[in-house]
């Protein structure tokens, strides 16, 4: 069965478009056929993974608010088995655009269910706020994972988080569950990061993945010559955390 | 002349909040009447400032959407001469709300011009979006402030955040004016925050304040505390940075 997982959290600069981009690369290495969608009018997971930005058709934005077929806009990456459903600065218009047309909610969904079958997970990254885009996401999703930077800032967010999930699962998309939450930008160094991460464990308890993301300059170094970590320093912390999360997903997804 | 100032970047986590509470507190240290307005659903610079989540009513949901004075939201802070206008969770719904409203642009704007007499310096502290909430700070602010975070990430969304600006002073605010851009998590250590101040201060020139922020572990650990760095550790380094930056502003805003 495909797994499509919305990559979701309100808060910013938490690590979504970090882990769409390397986690991604990190499957694909392991075999797996896999789409990453860029629902950021930031662009950052395009540019993260070496894409020029596109023109509006061949676009999310193309895809979401024209109707053009996924096919019409999907790319290949430097990373074999990893292709890539680009952004574009036109899709901040999306979540206005977005508000009058009928289904709304499910343009995404039905996009990704008539031309992504080729695909084995789809790694959705989500902009910071709960709008339509990311509740497209949610609707369009088989599971979330929750990246949770290791900072005081990132807890205070997550019950609204958690009503949105509920709510998307009551009206939208009843089958939505949320498959883990992953700590990131961890630095052993402070005792904040430990604090934050007892504080998540104990909330969430076996939903937070084994692998912890640590705060790595090579991690913010990679987007800037557009490559995952695993290609631009193959032996950095950053790759190892990426590639054990990478098996981990894979692990947990097989009791599904 | 009272100086509105809005701290924008639609990019997640680079430090607005951080900026607000840590720029409003110098301020008032400083001797200036500061007002803090949090418009940010997460309300992070509600809690960096210890301040519990307040009823819908008493906050910017209940100024904004519900038409109450500012008098009745605004509470004062640990700081003397700091005060804010709290922000909760209700304000999730503001920016669609908002949307059918007339002269929705302009609340805030109206808000502050009926109840902020007493405030000299006014900071609006945005969410990571340029949605309504966003707009109607750049609508009712005087001036920008740009934190950029020194990751290349951060640099990205530049020319949309820009492109917003010019919009609301071309339709809706045209004495608006980009004051300063603030760069900050700033780690010597690492390359990476060289090249991109260099790059910030080639493409804004003087706009940029002399005040770097670094990248500082305690300016992470104060928001648990519910402080400013500089009341949670006044010889920190963020505290001497933001400090600076406070003088800083002062003095460009003598002569305008
Ligand atoms: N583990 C890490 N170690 C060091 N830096 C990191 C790490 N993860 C992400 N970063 C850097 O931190 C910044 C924020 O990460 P990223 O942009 O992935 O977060 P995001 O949640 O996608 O942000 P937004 O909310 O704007 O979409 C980026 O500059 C990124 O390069
Ligand atoms: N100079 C700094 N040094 C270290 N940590 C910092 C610094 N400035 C901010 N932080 C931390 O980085 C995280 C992001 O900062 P902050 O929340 O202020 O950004 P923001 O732009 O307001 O985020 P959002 O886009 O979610 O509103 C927070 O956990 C904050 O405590
Ligand atoms: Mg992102
Ligand atoms: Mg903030």
């Amino acid at each position: 069965m495909r797994r499509t997982i919305a990559i979701v959290n309100q808060k910013g600069g938490v690590g979504k478009s970090t882990t769409a981009v390397n986690l991604g690369a990190s499957l694909a290495l392991l075999g797996t056929r896999v789409l990453v969608c860029d629902l950021d009018p930031q662009a950052n997971a395009t540019s993260g993974l070496g894409i020029p930005k596109p023109s509006a058709s061949a676009s999310t934005y193309g895809v979401l608010i024209e109707g053009r077929a996924l096919s019409a806009a999907v790319v290949s990456t430097a990373v074999s088995g990893l292709s890539l459903l680009p952004s574009s600065p036109h899709l901040a218009g999306a979540e206005v655009e977005l508000v009058p047309m009928l289904s709304r909610e499910l343009r995404l969904r039905e996009a990704l269910e008539r031309g992504a079958e080729g695909y084995e997970v789809i790694l959705l990254d989500c902009p910071p706020s709960l709008g339509l885009l990311t509740i497209n996401a949610l609707t369009a999703a088989t599971e979330v994972l929750i990246p949770i930077q290791c900072e005081y800032y990132a807890l205070e967010g997550l019950s609204q988080l958690l009503d949105s999930v509920t709510l998307v699962q009551r009206y939208l998309n009843p089958a939505l569950d949320i498959s883990g939450v992953l700590l990131t930008m961890f630095d052993a160094r402070t005792r904040l990061s430990e604090q934050v991460a007892v504080e998540v464990r104990r909330f969430f308890k076996d939903k937070v993945y084994e692998a912890v993301i640590p705060r790595s300059i090579r991690l913010a170094e990679a987007p800037g010559y557009g490559m995952p970590v695993m290609l631009f320093d193959p032996s950095s912390r950053g790759t190892d955390a990426y590639m054990n999360l990478a098996k981990e997903v894979m692990t947990r997804g097989r009791d599904r």
